[in-house]
């Protein structure tokens, strides 16, 4: 059941390319990206392999992103699968299977080519077999201490490297919801399921889904604020479990934490709204009635489960919190303000702003304007070529289409076409209010509704 | 909705996260744009991969075989002016509008619906045991007059907000069905003249409730698909 994608490190959208380019790539072959890597596994050369999703089309590599001569681009045809051993800076047990460049002793001293006789000779003579390669640490004779080396220090033999063991390289802070190392194997040394994979285990946690929680290759994650980092397991009859991930020293200090507001999802929210918005008490989350579950303060330093506090400990939508409701498990509680998040304003404009020509060109979420002679990254339908009278001067906000709003740009972030801009209307600045005139309602087709269940009778 | 009934309400949608579970409302104003609130959420930037709209069914969580169930990925969402705690949402492809999925109009700009117009809400939130919870429940509010209101609640009211009556009943929107419509029947048409937003109690019997005032953003939604 195990995959031999599980040796393999993706980068989405990424090509590999040798510089000058390699005038005997080898060529593409057709297959599954599974049946690509079994391939790669078995090539005592290949070190990578491209893999094009559309036509399926897999071709091996003999290099990595360590390599030299050699260069990543963005490529959306493809995706770089690495033999992970060739990119960890750390070792699974013994490190024998290590085959990073750390080329340093743990005390500094520069390691001896293995091709290299002097100034030790020595009998570990590189082969494809066994990775032995330019001065790089290696495990040759399974030494427990891990990869080392010959040195270039005459009176020092051979050192070790001192790389850390994976589980020890990259520790993990409150709950690990922000660990990305890359431990791979649960607790009892199974090995992880990878998460863009769905078997042995079918699971929700697709990593196109969840951009946010890191779920890359097969490494241990904590997507679902569960205690510790775990994985899908690659035996078919456990389908998860923990990693053993050391855990840092340091507790992080809180960032932005708000009292009267909540900022983003409110996961810093550290205010005392107790009470749902239909008016129903919090359950205290030391409590396991009315409600069970596994949110024990204890377990949770980080996220400040006291009391029966709205609290957002798993990275929902908004603070929430257990009712003390039976029939309510669970309710958000939107009713807690949201904090400000737009920039604070400089200028301020008068009316609607149609006439101002100040010189304010970033939009109220602080992204840059862009240019309105400019075509990229968005094709204005307003530029000083359409309305010549309204000074759309470089980048500065301005009001061209009378905007009731206040003066906008085009934003040089391709996915907001067009924002309002960090600028306030002046205090006193007479608009009419809408309550003063009320028009007569005109519609078109929308809005019919072709049966209401009310004429039925509910 | 509290104090409400199940009800069909083909431009209301559902808004669900990326467990798939409903946490907000929204309203189907053209085939691949909804309308919702701020509120729901966590910034004007936020990455929406796996979030979806849902439509085309009563049921909160229908089950596998709903024949008009629609779900729709959300790819983008556009913040609305400052004051308005509105926001767009782009859907990934346009809904299929059929027997349970309309499009809601937009009043004109800066139009204000009358006092005492009957207007409807609808959403899958909180119904505090007054309705079915699994399905879409609706009720019927009516429009309170803006000075009324403003003295209600001793002038504090914005211009960018509706207001509708208290009802003795308890009657009103709650948590899960913020960015829902306020839908007012006029001229055989329905018009989307309110968004829900939170307020700290849901369905008092002693104060108005607020909404956004749409037809105040109506040149701004149409900026934004135009664009």
């Amino acid at each position: 059941h195990r995959s031999p994608l599980n040796d393999f490190q993706r980068l989405r959208a990424t090509e590999l390319l040798a510089v000058p380019a390699d005038p005997v790539a080898p060529l593409p072959e057709r297959g599954s990206a599974g049946q690509c890597a079994q391939r790669c596994a078995a090539s005592l050369t290949c070190r990578a392999f491209h893999y094009n999703r559309q036509s399926q089309l897999c071709q091996l590599l003999p290099w990595t992103q360590h390599s030299p001569h050699v260069q990543l681009q963005k490529n959306i045809h493809y995706d770089l699968y690495q033999k992970k051993d060739y990119l960890r800076d750390c070792i699974v047990a013994d490190g024998s299977s290590y085959r990073g460049t750390r080329a340093t002793t743990e005390k500094g001293l520069r390691c001896q080519r293995w091709q290299a006789t002097t100034p030790h000779d020595h009998r570990f003579r590189p082969s494809p077999r066994n990775g032995l390669e330019e001065n790089y640490c290696r495990n040759p004779d399974q030494d427990k201490r891990g990869p080392w080396c010959y040195t270039v220090d005459p009176n020092i033999r051979h050192q070790s490297c001192g790389i850390k063991k994976c589980e020890d390289a990259v520790c993990m802070t409150c709950n690990g919801e922000e660990y990305r190392g890359t431990v791979d194997h649960t607790e009892s040394g199974t090995e992880c399921q990878r998460w863009d994979l769905q078997h042995p285990h079918k699971h929700p946690y697709h990593p196109d889904k969840y951009p946010d929680k890191g779920l890359d290759d097969n490494y241990c994650r904590n997507p679902d604020s569960s205690e510790r980092p775990w994985c899908y397991t690659t035996d078919p009859s456990r389908e998860r479990e923990y990693c053993r991930i050391r855990i840092c020293k340091k507790r992080p200090r809180p960032l932005n934490v708000t009292t009267s507001c909540f900022r983003g999802k409110g996961e810093s929210y550290r205010g005392r709204v107790n009470v749902t918005v239909s008016g129903i008490p919090c359950q205290r989350w030391d409590a396991q009635t009315p409600h069970q579950h596994h949110f024990v303060p204890e377990k949770y330093p980080c996220k400040d489960l006291q009391e029966n506090y709205c609290r957002n400990p798993d990275g929902s939508e908004a603070p929430w919190c257990f009712t003390a409701h039976r029939a309510i498990r669970i309710a958000f509680c939107f009713h807690i303000r949201r904090c400000p998040d737009e920039l604070s304003t400089q200028e301020c404009y008068h009316g609607h702003g149609e006439s101002y020509h100040g010189h304010v060109s970033k939009t109220r979420q602080g992204i840059t304007c862009q240019p309105w002679a400019a075509q990229a990254p968005h094709v204005p339908q307003i530029s000083p070529v359409t309305h010549p009278e309204a000074h759309l001067e470089e980048n500065y906000c301005r009001n061209p289409d009378n905007d009731s709003h206040g003066p906008w740009c085009y934003t040089m972030d391709p996915r907001t076409p067009f924002d309002y801009c960090a600028i306030k209307p002046c205090s006193g600045s007479a608009v009419p209010s809408v309550l003063e005139n009320a028009d007569v309602m005109a519609f078109e087709q929308c809005g019919r509704r072709d049966e209401r269940l009310q004429q039925k009778g509910r | 909705i509290v104090g409400g009934q199940p009800g069909n309400s083909p431009w209301t949608v559902s808004i669900r996260n990326r467990a798939g579970v409903h946490f907000c409302g929204g309203s189907l104003v053209q085939e691949q744009w909804v309308i919702s609130t701020r509120q729901c959420f966590s910034s004007c930037d936020a990455d929406l991969t796996g979030y979806k709209v849902q439509l085309g069914t009563l049921f909160k969580d229908p089950g596998p075989g709903d024949p008009d169930q629609q779900t729709i990925p959300i790819v983008r969402i556009v913040c609305g002016p400052s004051e308005s705690q509105l926001v767009m949402l782009k859907l990934s492809r346009p809904a299929v509008l059929n027997r349970r999925v309309a499009l809601i109009c937009l009043p004109p700009e800066r139009y204000v619906v009358p006092a005492n117009t009957v207007c409807e809400i609808a959403g899958w939130g909180e119904t505090r045991g007054t309705g079915e919870s699994s399905v879409l429940n609706v009720a019927q509010l009516p429009v309170l007059a803006h000075g009324e209101c403003n003295a209600a609640l001793r002038g504090r009211l914005k211009e960018s907000e509706l207001c509708t009556a208290p009802l003795r009943a308890g009657v009103g929107a709650c948590e899960g069905d913020y960015g829902g419509p306020l839908a007012c029947l006029t001229a055989d048409c329905w018009v989307l003249e309110g968004v829900i937003t939170p307020s700290r109690v849901c369905a008092r019997i002693d104060q108005p409730a607020l909404f956004i005032r749409v037809s105040l953003y109506v040149d701004w939604i149409h900026k934004v698909m135009k664009m």
